[in-house]
C-alpha cells in the first residue's frame, strides 16, 4: 500500500510539473491535480497514463468551452478593433487576419490608430501593401479616435465587408491609455452603432502569469469579446490560457504560429491540449 | 505578498517552541508558491528552495526569538544575492566605435532599446551610430531611422537587399569615418531554437566583434525564459541582459530564472516606452517585486 501511495504521488509530480513549466501556473495546476485526484477510480493509481488522460480531458473541457470561431457576417462593416500589451503581436495578427478573409472573398479595409509608436503606421502600410488592401491613416501624434472615426466612414463608404483597426501597444496597468482605447470604442459605436462587433485582446504567449492580470484587467476596464493567442510556434506552451479561459470564459478565436500573413489558425482546444503535453 | 503569508503563517506555529522540519516544510512551500506565481523557472525554484531549506534549518532561524522575520531576511538575501552580484556598467573599452550587438524574442523591445540605450551614451557624451540589422520585420528600418532622428544621433541606411551582417560590416566603416564612440546594432526578433537565424547572429558577432551582446528580456517572459537565455548565452556568449517592460505589473520571476541559469549580469531595465525610459538596474528593488 504504502508503494501505490508513492506511485501516485510521483505521477502527480510529474504532472504537475508539466503544467506548471507550460506556464499553466501553480494554482491552477494544483486545482487541476486536486479535481483529476476526485476522478481517479480505486484502481487506477499506478496507471500512469490514465491519469494524464483525466488531466488532458480536464484540459480539454475548460478550453472546447472557449473554442468559439468568429463570423464576420454578422454585420457590414464588420469592426474588428485590436488591443494588447506591447509587443504582444496585433499588427502582425491584423495582417493575418486581413488575408484570412480576402481568402474568403471579403472586402477589408485595416485602419493605423496606432498613432504613436516610431513606424507603426509605416508597418501597416507595408501589409496592406503585400496584402493589396488599403489602410486609413492620419499623421503620427495625431488623435486614434480621429482615424477610428475616418475608418468606419471610409467602411462604409467603400462598401468594406471588414474592418480592422490597429490599436498602440499599452500595459493594462495605464488608466490613461484604458480611457483611450474607451474613446476609440465610443467613437466607432456612436459612428456604427454596434461596433466594435469584435474587439480582440492580443496575447503572447510566451507571457507568463502576468498574462492572467493582463486579461482580467482589459476585461474589468474596458472589455473584449475575444483572445488570439501569438507566437506558439516557439517553445511556449501557452497554458496561462487555461486559468484565462476557466475564469473569464471568453472566445479564444485564433492563434498565431508565425511572422508571415498565413500563419493563423484557428484555435483547436484538442490540439493545443495534445502539444501541452508533448 | 509572500511577507504577510509568511507571517500569518508563522503566526500558527507560534508557542510550537523550536522550529521543526515540518514547520520548515510550510513555510518553503508557501515561498515556492510565491516564486512559482512570479514565473521563476520550476527548476530554478526547486534549487533555490534546496538552498533556503539549508539556511532555515540552521541556527540563525531555529534560535532566533523572531523566526518569521528571520526567514523573511534570508529569502530577501538569497534573492538580492541570486540577482545581483557585482554592479556591471556597460563595456564601452577598446577602438572606437565600439560595438553593441541587441538581441532577443519577437517584441522583447530591442529597437527601442537601442533608442534608449542611445539616448544615455549622448548623455554620458558618447556619440552613438545606430545600425538598422533587422531587415525582416516591416518598417524595422524606419522605426530605427525615426528613433534616431528624434534623438539627432546618426542611423545608417542600408542597401536594399544587404544582408545584416553586410549592413553591420558597412554601417562600422560609417560609424568609423563618422568618430562614433559606439555603434549600436539592433537585430530582428527570432526563437532561440530556430538555428539558421542564431547562425545569423553568430555571424554579425565574427564580423563586428562586439564588446557587449545585450539579450533583451520581457519582464513578463514565462517558464521559457530559461530556456531561452540559456540558448542566446550558449550561442553567442552574452555580456548581459536588460529587462524591459518593467513598468508594468509583472513580477518579473524571469530576470530571477536568467540571472542564476547565465550567470550574466541585469544591466538595465526598460521602464516606459519613450526614450528615457531607461535605468540601471538594482538588485534589492526587484528582489522585493518578485517576492510580492
Ligand atoms: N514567431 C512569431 N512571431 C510573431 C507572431 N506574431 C507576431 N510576431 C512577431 O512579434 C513582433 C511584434 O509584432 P507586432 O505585430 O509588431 O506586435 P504589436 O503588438 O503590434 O506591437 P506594438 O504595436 O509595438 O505593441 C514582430 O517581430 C512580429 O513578427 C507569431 O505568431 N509568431
Ligand atoms: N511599456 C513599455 N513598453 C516598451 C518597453 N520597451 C519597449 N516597449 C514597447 O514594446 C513594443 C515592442 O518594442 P520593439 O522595440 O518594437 O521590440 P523589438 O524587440 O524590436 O521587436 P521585434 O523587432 O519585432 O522583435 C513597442 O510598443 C515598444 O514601445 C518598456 O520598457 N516599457
Ligand atoms: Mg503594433
Ligand atoms: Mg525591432
Amino acid at each position: 500500500v504504502l508503494g501505490k501511495k508513492k506511485i501516485d504521488e510521483e505521477t502527480f509530480e510529474n504532472l504537475e510539473e508539466i503544467l506548471i513549466t507550460s506556464d499553466v501556473g501553480p494554482r491552477a495546476a494544483l486545482d487541476l491535480i486536486e479535481r483529476v485526484q476526485k476522478k481517479v477510480k480505486y484502481g487506477e493509481y499506478d496507471k500512469a497514463d490514465r491519469i494524464r488522460n483525466y488531466l488532458k480531458d480536464e484540459i480539454l473541457q475548460i478550453l472546447a468551452a472557449r473554442q468559439q470561431s468568429l463570423d464576420t457576417s454578422k454585420a457590414t462593416p464588420f469592426v474588428i478593433m485590436t488591443l494588447g500589451v506591447n509587443g504582444s503581436g496585433k499588427t502582425t495578427t491584423i495582417a493575418k487576419l486581413a488575408n484570412q478573409f480576402q481568402s474568403e472573398g471579403k472586402k477589408v479595409l485595416l485602419a493605423a490608430a496606432d498613432t504613436f509608436r516610431a513606424a507603426a503606421i509605416e508597418q501597416l502600410e507595408v501589409w496592406g501593401g503585400r496584402l493589396g488592401c488599403d489602410v486609413i491613416k492620419q499623421k503620427k501624434g495625431s488623435d486614434p479616435s480621429a482615424v477610428a472615426f475616418d475608418a468606419v466612414h471610409a467602411a462604409k463608404a467603400r462598401k468594406a465587408d471588414v474592418l480592422i483597426i490597429d490599436t498602440a501597444g499599452r500595459l493594462h496597468t495605464k488608466v490613461n491609455l484604458i480611457e483611450e482605447l474607451k474613446k476609440i470604442k465610443r467613437i466607432i459605436e456612436r459612428e456604427h452603432p454596434g461596433a466594435p462587433h469584435e474587439s480582440l485582446l492580443v496575447l503572447d504567449a510566451t507571457t507568463g502569469q502576468n498574462a492572467i492580470s493582463q486579461a482580467k484587467t482589459f476585461r474589468e476596464t474596458l472589455g473584449y469579446t475575444g483572445i488570439i493567442l501569438t507566437k506558439l510556434d516557439g517553445s511556449a506552451k501557452g497554458g496561462v490560457i487555461v486559468g484565462i479561459c476557466d475564469e473569464l470564459e471568453i472566445p479564444i478565436r485564433y492563434i498565431g504560429i508565425g511572422e508571415q500573413m498565413d500563419d493563423l489558425r484557428e484555435f483547436n482546444a484538442r490540439e493545443f491540449v495534445d502539444a501541452l503535453f508533448d | 505578498s509572500l511577507n504577510e503569508r509568511l507571517t500569518v503563517v508563522f503566526r500558527k506555529l507560534k508557542g510550537h517552541g523550536k522550529l521543526t522540519e515540518e514547520n520548515i516544510k510550510g513555510i518553503l512551500r508557501e515561498i515556492r508558491l510565491a516564486l512559482l506565481e512570479a514565473d521563476v523557472n520550476f527548476r530554478v525554484v526547486k534549487d533555490f528552495i534546496e538552498i533556503l531549506r539549508k539556511r532555515s534549518i540552521g541556527q540563525e532561524v531555529l534560535e532566533s526569538l523572531t523566526p518569521a522575520q528571520q526567514v523573511i531576511k534570508i529569502v530577501n538575501e538569497e534573492v538580492t544575492n541570486l540577482l545581483g552580484g557585482e554592479r556591471s556598467s556597460l563595456n564601452l573599452t577598446g577602438s572606437q566605435p565600439v560595438p553593441l550587438m541587441f538581441v532577443g524574442l519577437q517584441g522583447s523591445g530591442k529597437t527601442t532599446t537601442v533608442g534608449k540605450m542611445a539616448r544615455h551614451l549622448v548623455r554620458g557624451n558618447q556619440q552613438p551610430f545606430l545600425i538598422p540589422a533587422d531587415v525582416s520585420r516591416p518598417a524595422a528600418i524606419e522605426q530605427l531611422r525615426q528613433l534616431g532622428e528624434s534623438l539627432q544621433v546618426p542611423v545608417y541606411t542600408p542597401q536594399p537587399g544587404d544582408s545584416p551582417v553586410a549592413i553591420c560590416k558597412k554601417a562600422l566603416d560609417e560609424a568609423r569615418g563618422r568618430g562614433c564612440a559606439a555603434a549600436l546594432i539592433d537585430t530582428a526578433g527570432r526563437w532561440h531554437v530556430d538555428e539558421p537565424l542564431m547562425e545569423e547572429l553568430r555571424a554579425i558577432q565574427r564580423a563586428v566583434n562586439p564588446k557587449e551582446v545585450l539579450f533583451l528580456a520581457d519582464a513578463m517572459t514565462g517558464q521559457e525564459a530559461v530556456n531561452v537565455a540559456c540558448k542566446f548565452d550558449e550561442v553567442l556568449n552574452i555580456t548581459g541582459v536588460i529587462l524591459t517592460k518593467m513598468d508594468g505589473d509583472a513580477r518579473g520571476g524571469a530576470a530571477l530564472s536568467i540571472k542564476s541559469v547565465t550567470q550574466k549580469p541585469i544591466k538595465f531595465i526598460g521602464t516606459g516606452e519613450k526614450l528615457d525610459d531607461f535605468e540601471i538596474f538594482y538588485p534589492e528593488r526587484l528582489s522585493s517585486r518578485i517576492l510580492g
